[in-house]
């Protein structure tokens, strides 16, 4: 697998504390199921994006090992180069032994924006660039996890309440029932959506798509003619890629459905419009690729997303 | 037992552009394309 690629979304909030080394040096980090790679900034990074994140000091930690080889990881609109090496890293008070981090040098400019200094990488391991082995692995093949899934909760309306859990399922993050779905591919968290239907009419994914859970994408991303649909049937207009909608007319837009392994999973106007003091209200569908969908924060914060590597499935339940 | 690691929901980037009025041209100059991250052979 070639370098992996990773996003330049700028409206992603979401971020946790991870610590590297001994003593430890912490960072914030954006859990991703999108991707499988951890990274942070080096000391070795003078670029403007490292300048104002934390970074991290090999020299200084007595459990620091150089693997030694380069790291590169190319978004849409620029790359992370470095290279890569071994430290214990605590996720969550769990310490992960000799796990392997990449260690940028350089970055692209539009990191400097970014709350976060760096990403964790929750997506499966033939997807790491550099053949890197992803964090969870790692709690798994220590035997540091009960079971072997996490879990995402994202609270919509607080600064805080949001929780990535591992080695299970935290019963206060849902309620109702657990509907599993076998993924599609055992790569991404990518499963099959059988249809999006708005007021019973199917608006997208006509005879079933492709979509990918991830946690590291902030909107619904789909193909350009299916999300222009689905946000002209609520009734947004595109203003330079944002689908604007009233704020006053938010309670009388129509569900989005998404029907998936036979269940529906219904997005109501509350959940996919999002408020902002500079532009409005704005819904949370964006423009992707031809075909396939990626079901992000958006959808996240409606349903708690459980990424059980035990049975290769994605659990969804009502967050 | 259950390992957990709280998230803060931070400022996003596109908050803090737009408050420094950079936002329009961060986005022209960054177009975001959401499937960067997903190679068409692997999804």
């Amino acid at each position: 697998v070639g370098g992996e690629s990773m996003t330049n979304d700028a409206d992603l909030a979401y971020y946790g504390i991870i610590s590297i080394g001994t003593p430890p040096q912490s960072f914030k980090v954006i859990f991703d199921t999108g991707s499988s790679n951890l990274w942070i900034p080096s000391i070795y990074c003078n670029s403007p994006a490292c300048n104002n994140h934390d970074k991290f000091n090999p020299s200084t930690s007595s459990t620091f090992r150089n693997n030694g080889h380069a790291l590169s990881i190319h978004y849409g609109t620029g790359s992370m180069t470095g290279f890569l090496g071994y430290d214990t890293v605590t996720v969550g008070g769990l310490a992960v032994k000799n796990q392997i981090i990449g260690l940028s040098e350089t970055e692209a400019p539009f990191m400097q924006y970014m709350r976060a200094d760096g990403i964790l990488g929750l997506a499966y391991p033939r997807l790491a660039a550099s053949g890197a082995t992803p964090v969870f692995d790692n709690m798994m093949s220590e035997n540091l996890v009960n079971q072997d899934m996490f879990s995402v909760y994202l609270s919509s309306d607080t600064q805080r309440g949001s929780v990535v859990t591992f080695g299970g399922i935290d019963p206060n993050h849902y309620s109702g029932s657990i509907s599993w779905i076998p993924l599609s591919r055992e790569l991404y968290w990518q499963i099959t959506v059988d249809s999006v239907t708005v007021n019973g009419e199917v608006v997208a994914c006509n005879g079933g798509c492709q979509a990918i859970v991830d946690t590291g994408t902030s909107l619904i991303v789909g193909p350009q003619s299916s999300i222009s649909n689905i946000n002209s049937k609520v009734g947004a207009t595109n203003h330079n890629g944002d689908y604007l909608v009233n704020c006053n007319s938010i309670a009388q837009m129509p569900d989005v459905i998404f029907h998936i392994h036979g269940e529906t999973f219904t997005i109501p106007g509350s959940a996919y419009v999002r408020q902002s003091h500079s532009y409005g209200c704005r819904t949370g569908f964006g423009n992707g690729g031809d075909n396939l969908w990626i079901l992000g924060d958006v959808f996240i914060r409606q349903y708690y997303a459980i990424f059980s590597r035990a049975q290769n499935m994605v659990g969804l339940a009502t967050a | 037992c259950l390992f957990q690691v709280p998230l803060e929901k931070g400022k996003t980037a596109r908050e803090t552009l737009e408050e420094q009025g950079l936002w329009e041209e961060y986005r022209l100059k960054y177009p975001y394309n959401p499937m960067a991250k997903f190679e068409d052979s692997f999804a």
